[in-house]
């Protein structure tokens, strides 16, 4: 299946997330 | 009794794979005490949000004092040479002077998390080592043999921690530590 990919900007945007509080 | 393995929640972005942080520190006291016995796992998750309630909560490698690790592999490997998934491996080890531990560790990290190694299933997990001249980066993977592989994670490393061109970077095979004993 295709595998998970995510760049440094977007998880350093879901830092600021509430669910990540 | 094990945990069950965690999972993403609502709303939450999974990850390739879940992951483990371990912590282990050479404590002055107890010298005698295994690698092992020194491995702690703090916690796992599946989650790019579950990471960041994590990480948030664990001190900067930059802030530690004395002869400290930190461990993140993922879920079902120990960070040991011996675990299965480690004993045909090896790992990149990079060299930082002193005050690049936080910044590169969680470059580090992000890229793994975020699956830009590019290697399928090679990668296994990344230590940071707090020791007093300088601190220690590394990187794990499978299979040692493979140097296309280990070629492209030494690549990758290159580009997503800009480090400086004369910086130290060596690859050790987990049977070559084994036989020495010694990690560096």
């Amino acid at each position: 299946g295709s595998r998970i990919f995510y760049e440094r900007n977007f998880l350093m945007q879901c830092r600021s997330s509430p669910l990540a509080k | 009794p094990p945990r069950p393995p965690p999972k993403p929640g609502p709303g939450e972005n999974p990850l390739q794979y879940n992951y483990g942080f371990w912590y282990s520190r050479k404590s002055q006291g107890n010298k005698s005490a295994s690698y092992d016995q020194n491995l702690k796992l703090i916690g796992t998750f599946a989650s790019v949000e579950q990471f960041w309630r994590h990480y948030c909560h664990i001190a900067r490698p930059g802030d530690l004092t004395g002869h400290t690790d930190y461990h993140l592999f993922k879920e079902g490997i120990r960070p040991m040479w011996e675990d299965n998934a480690n004993k045909n491996g090896g790992k990149w080890i990079i060299r930082l002077k002193k005050g690049l531990a936080s910044r590169c560790w969680e470059n580090l990290i992000l890229a793994m998390l975020g699956e830009q190694f590019m290697v399928g299933e090679e990668i296994c997990g990344a230590v940071i080592s707090i020791r007093y001249s300088e601190d220690i980066l590394s990187l794990w993977n499978r299979t040692a043999s493979d140097g296309v592989t280990t070629s492209r994670i030494r690549d990758t490393l290159k580009r997503i921690l800009n480090l400086p061109p004369n910086t130290i970077m060596e690859y050790k095979t987990h049977g070559d530590s084994l036989k020495d004993n010694s990690s560096f």
